[in-house]
């Protein structure tokens, strides 16, 4: 594993951590989208099916079950908690993720590695996880004002990608066979995603100023 | 038929 990937996973691992305790510690979910926390469930579950059947690295399987464990308990306290749920932007979240997660599998149905039930599941959660941050993005736009957690949240899901294309890029240059030209397209268009995302960020940044999403 | 690279990534 090299330092890009490693950066990659932190970063990923930061972000959940950031929305995590910004549910925690001010009970509101408000600026975040449910149906882009339900895609990452999704994602999650269908492509690590593979804790049972193939094993890799104690760090892959625990980062696995950390991270199916997490979009579940983040799902479960914006649709459940007595609390939280009351801060949820309802009538802002209206993306129709239905069609992302019917898009994703047609497609990968029809492009994957092998034509087995793991198979297709792993290159539905790669389509899919390059376009679960849609309703998100969408969501920010529209409500205009992000709060600091959720800018900081997103802000690092994309660093995330970013490091993941870096990872590429020196595999590509360091190993013999590296391929996996499905996760590397998806990589870049998920990455791409957030670049209107980045270039905002980065204009609040230097302004020293509140995050604003223009409408 | 290549092996396909075991699928090491998160």
């Amino acid at each position: 594993m090299n330092i890009f990937r490693f950066l990659g996973d932190m970063t990923h691992l930061i972000s959940i951590l950031i929305l995590l305790l910004k549910i925690y510690a001010t009970k509101s979910c408000s600026g975040i989208s449910l149906k882009t926390q339900e895609l990452y469930a999704l994602v999650f579950l269908a492509r690590y099916l593979d804790l049972f059947t193939d094993f890799i690295s104690v760090y892959n399987s625990v980062m696995k079950v950390v991270f199916i464990a997490s979009s579940l308990a983040i799902v479960w306290c914006m649709r459940r908690h007595r609390v939280v749920r009351r801060s949820y932007d309802k009538e802002l979240d209206t993306f129709r993720h239905y069609f992302l997660v019917a898009a994703c599998l047609a497609l990968a149905l029809l492009v994957q590695e092998k034509f087995t039930f793991l198979e297709v599941l792993w290159a539905f959660s790669i389509y899919l996880e390059a376009v679960a941050i849609l309703p998100q993005l969408v969501l920010l736009q529209r409500s205009g004002n992000v709060d600091n957690l959720t800018g900081q949240y997103v802000f690092f899901l994309g660093a995330y990608r970013a490091f993941y294309i870096l990872n590429w890029i020196y595999r590509y240059f360091t190993e013999t066979h590296f391929s996996r030209w499905i996760s590397c397209v998806s990589g870049l268009v998920q990455t791409a995603l957030y670049a209107d995302f980045f270039y905002y960020y980065f204009i609040s940044w230097k302004n020293n100023s509140k995050l604003q999403l223009p409408a | 038929q290549v092996q396909a690279p075991p699928k090491d990534e998160l």
